[in-house]
């Protein structure tokens, strides 16, 4: 009975997951290897391709006044600049859609909304990028990253020579994306993780550890088990993806580092509030 | 609670908010 209990749980997130969650990592795997009926994603490689593919992208925050600036005589160099500004903020929009959607997962785990509510807030604020990590390596390989819901595919290279500190910040995303997609985790697995990793009792500020610890106890033996039904050739695979949680931590102080950077040399952007207070006197 | 004013309305809104 108790196997049982731990498969309902593994279903149960599994579902969750796929109601709060618009990309799942089957279908960005199919549009990345072709293997799709939809449209092949447009490519954004360079400054045009990124003009001419901007308007695909989901930035339904931006104002239409804004948008038309692009056409008032800057110098090149101007134009470029506003250019990567406009794609940053539509990257922030969305992040604050995808926050609200972790938020909804992560009221679906059993007993996660009977917590304290400020250690729920806690909970979300600690894990939420390291989650967002996790769920961006899907859309990634080691040649680009799908965005805006599966529709673009934006090249590595092509970010990494956007201006400083702007193409540093997901370098270090690719190089763990990589490593963390030869794990093989479908999106069943990728549920059970995301629940482990917002259910961390070691956040700081947490008023009360132990409900939250019990919790995660729970997901993690669901985890274990569903890890080996589902890939029974994979040998350690519980354990490797376990590890995976430090290298998330370092991940999260390099973000968090680059964001101070921007917060100090880009005088014109200002961060989603929602945004902000995930990230403010976060480390 | 102030500091985290969007997060708590959105654990305790039943459904996502649209003016994300």
């Amino acid at each position: 009975p108790e196997a049982a209990d731990l498969r309902v749980l593994a279903k149960h997130l599994y579902e969750s997951y796929l109601k709060n969650f618009p990309l799942t990592k089957a279908k960005a795997r199919a549009i990345l290897s072709g293997k799709t009926s939809d449209n092949a994603p447009f490519v954004i490689h360079d400054m045009k391709s990124l003009a001419e593919g901007e308007q695909f992208i989901n930035c339904r925050q931006l104002p239409r006044q804004e948008q038309r600036r692009t056409s008032m005589g800057l110098i090149q160099s101007e134009l470029q600049s506003e250019l990567e500004l406009r794609f940053f903020r539509s990257c922030q929009s969305r992040s604050a859609e995808a926050v609200s959607e972790v938020t909804e997962f992560a009221k679906s785990i059993p007993g996660f909304v009977n917590l304290d509510l400020n250690d729920q807030v806690t909970l979300l604020k600690y894990g939420m990028i390291e989650v967002l990590i996790i769920m961006m390596s899907p859309l990634m390989n080691k040649d680009g990253t799908l965005i805006s819901y599966g529709q673009i595919f934006m090249t590595r290279e092509f970010i990494k020579s956007l201006r400083k500190p702007f193409g540093e910040i997901m370098e270090p995303k690719f190089e763990f994306s990589v490593k963390f997609n030869m794990l093989e985790l479908d999106d069943s697995d990728m549920a059970l993780f995301l629940a482990v990793i917002i259910l961390s009792g070691d956040r700081p500020g947490l008023l009360n550890v132990k409900p939250i610890e019990v919790l995660q106890e729970n997901v993690l033996h669901s985890m274990e088990l569903h890890l080996k039904m589902n890939h029974p050739d994979s040998l350690q695979l519980f354990a490797k993806v376990l590890q995976k949680m430090t290298d998330l931590r370092q991940l999260v102080a390099h973000h968090v580092q680059v964001m101070q950077l921007m917060k100090e040399t880009e005088i014109d952007m200002c961060l989603h509030p929602l945004l902000q207070e995930i990230m403010k006197d976060l480390y | 609670k102030e500091k985290h004013k969007i997060l708590h309305r959105l654990l305790q809104n039943s459904t996502s908010p649209v003016d994300l």
